[in-house]
């Protein structure tokens, strides 16, 4: 008598969990830009038997956005998921992936990002401050004004924008943006870009230096500006491209 | 005539026995959450 089909795989299987994490880890180790997903739920799993030993695998996944910026060398375990009332943004996610001998492999995965709908938030949260588009003109303007200030603080290397993280505004008590961005050092002190700024350029790769900054500037009622930068130091085969240039 | 026959009740001790307390088993999937649902 032929042998029954395995029973299918739940979704909180041991073994389920084992593909979910590779899937996870592929997901972040591919992507490159914004920050680190963290693994929040196992909507579907199917496995597709291709013979002995050898099973396509398709996984449905439900990430939630971490505070771990992508180039940071913190392993994801470490990395907090972003609260519900700090606009927590979910992943969705199809990963396909092959199963020999044992072995996981990821073939293809496709993601689709989104933050969590305002009303939930101030539903919970009614004085949350939300999300704002990373092209609003204020978070421009504190992105620019934060960076700047670091660079005319520092005793250390002159620091470029890579790109912004993400951005909210406070509209009261307090009118506040706070802003999180991706910076790296360039071959110039902060000295020596006051005085030829166009000189500072990015270190090659072999000896790049990534860093993330946090800030948060006050308009009103009075003014007040705080940044935090700090760098994660060389990360040998970590490398960024510019928004856009982007591999599938 | 017809007559309705008359079918026994079946008896409770018939039905298959279900253990005191009897959980079904969670559906297989979604599985659980790790943080909260958006």
């Amino acid at each position: 008598v032929p042998a029954a089909p395995p029973a299918p795989l739940g979704c909180d299987d041991p073994e389920s969990e084992a593909a979910a994490a590779v899937a996870v880890n592929y997901i972040n180790g591919h992507s490159q830009h914004g920050y680190k997903f963290a693994l929040n739920r196992i909507e579907n799993i199917r496995v597709l038997p291709q013979g002995l030993n050898n099973d396509i695998i398709f996984l449905e996944l439900d990430l939630l956005e971490t505070t771990c910026h992508i180039l940071s060398p913190t392993p994801l375990a470490n990395c907090t998921v972003r609260s519900f009332t700090e606009h927590a943004v979910e992943g969705d996610c199809d990963v396909k992936l092959q199963r020999v001998d044992g072995i996981l492999s990821v073939l293809a995965s496709k993601c689709h990002s989104h933050a969590d709908s305002s009303e939930d938030v101030l539903q919970l949260c009614p004085d949350c401050p939300l999300l704002a588009s990373l092209n609003n003109t204020e978070v421009l303007t504190a992105v620019t004004t934060s960076l700047n200030e670091h660079n005319s603080k520092t005793a250390d290397a002159y620091l470029r924008l890579l790109e912004i993280g993400r951005a909210k505004i406070q509209h009261h008590p307090t009118h506040a943006v706070s802003v999180e961005f991706a910076v790296a050092a360039t071959n110039c002190s902060a000295e020596v870009a006051k005085v030829n700024v166009e000189a500072c350029q990015l270190l090659p790769e072999d000896q790049s230096n990534f860093g993330f900054c946090t800030a948060t500037m006050v308009t009103h009622p009075s003014q007040d500006l705080r940044v935090d930068c700090q760098l994660y130091g060389h990360q040998p085969g970590v490398t960024y491209s510019q928004p856009g240039q982007d591999t599938s | 005539p017809v007559a309705k026959r008359a079918v026994a009740e079946v008896a409770q001790h018939d039905k298959v026995p279900r253990p005191v307390g009897f959980v079904p088993p969670p559906p297989p999937c979604p599985g659980k959450i790790h943080h909260f649902k958006i």
